[in-house]
């Protein structure tokens, strides 16, 4: 049913 | 030292009950410009951003900047001690690892204070870039909630689809398949009751429901919420917290294999 991306591939570490 | 009193306490106990249940441990950060949290689910897929500006609360003393991890469970435990009603005030030395949550009922007949043991979290602080998004929904936040919750008996998943015709809901599932359409309606009498929607761009993305029904828990906070989606980034539900700041959940989209 498709991947489920993490939201770290789009925000990096400050 | 730390004191922030919040005469409408009831907005920190609806805060708390929106994120317990998406989010264990957190810090809470202080400053001079207000109380703020950011944390990441524990699979990494959604994150909160919550932001009470000082301004927003009736006393707002934060001698230097304070991090303060609190277990969100045992935070909500307590601030359930609070009435509806309670003026909250938040309190910390600095160096001290406790809390102090005041409650005071409006009548001034009733005041409790709870200490409550802080933590020390080591979590990833990530810098959420400033970004335009191709389109975005506000609507009332009940029909949304109501949205979710329906879809999530059909599927796993939903499909957010905005084109200049609306806003489409869409799952799939072993009983069969549901859309909802949401057109724009600003002819309406209250301006909470509108769905509003700004398109740049077409978008179509898919989430997983079980986080979207998760971030419908801050819909006591506000009567509207906005969705903002861009194909190439995590989708924003933002719940305003009335003169004061926000909620914010941004979920991270599901892909084709």
């Amino acid at each position: 049913k498709g991947v489920q991306l993490n939201i770290t591939e789009f925000f990096r570490s400050a | 030292m730390l004191e922030l009193r919040l005469v409408q306490g009831s907005l920190l106990k609806k805060v708390l009950e929106s994120i317990k249940d998406l989010v264990n441990d957190a810090n809470f950060d202080c400053s001079s410009s207000g109380f703020s949290l950011q944390a990441m689910d524990s699979s990494h897929v959604a994150l909160v951003a919550l932001l009470l500006r000082s301004e927003g609360f009736e006393h707002y003393r934060c001698d230097r900047n304070m991090s303060m991890g609190m277990n969100l469970g045992n935070m909500s435990k307590m601030l359930r001690c609070a009435g509806n009603d309670d003026i909250i005030t938040i309190k910390a030395d600095d160096g001290s690892d406790t809390v102090t949550f005041m409650f005071e009922s409006p009548t001034q007949d009733k005041i409790s204070d709870f200490e409550m043991k802080l933590m020390d979290i080591d979590s990833e602080h990530l810098g959420i870039p400033e970004a335009e998004y191709q389109s975005i929904v506000t609507m009332p936040s009940a029909e949304f909630a109501r949205i979710c919750k329906d879809l999530s008996g059909i599927g796993d998943t939903v499909v957010i689809s905005v084109t200049k015709e609306g806003v489409k809901f869409s799952t799939r599932g072993d009983i069969g398949t549901a859309n909802i359409v949401c057109r724009q309606n600003t002819t309406v009498d209250k301006p909470e009751e509108a769905t509003v929607i700004n398109m740049s761009e077409p978008v179509s993305l898919t989430f997983a429901l079980r986080y979207m029904n998760s971030f419908t828990k801050a819909t006591t906070l506000s009567n509207t919420v906005t969705i903002s989606l861009s194909s190439e980034l995590p989708v924003v539900v933002e719940y305003k917290i009335a003169e004061m700041g926000y909620i914010r959940f941004y979920l991270a989209p599901k892909i084709e294999e």
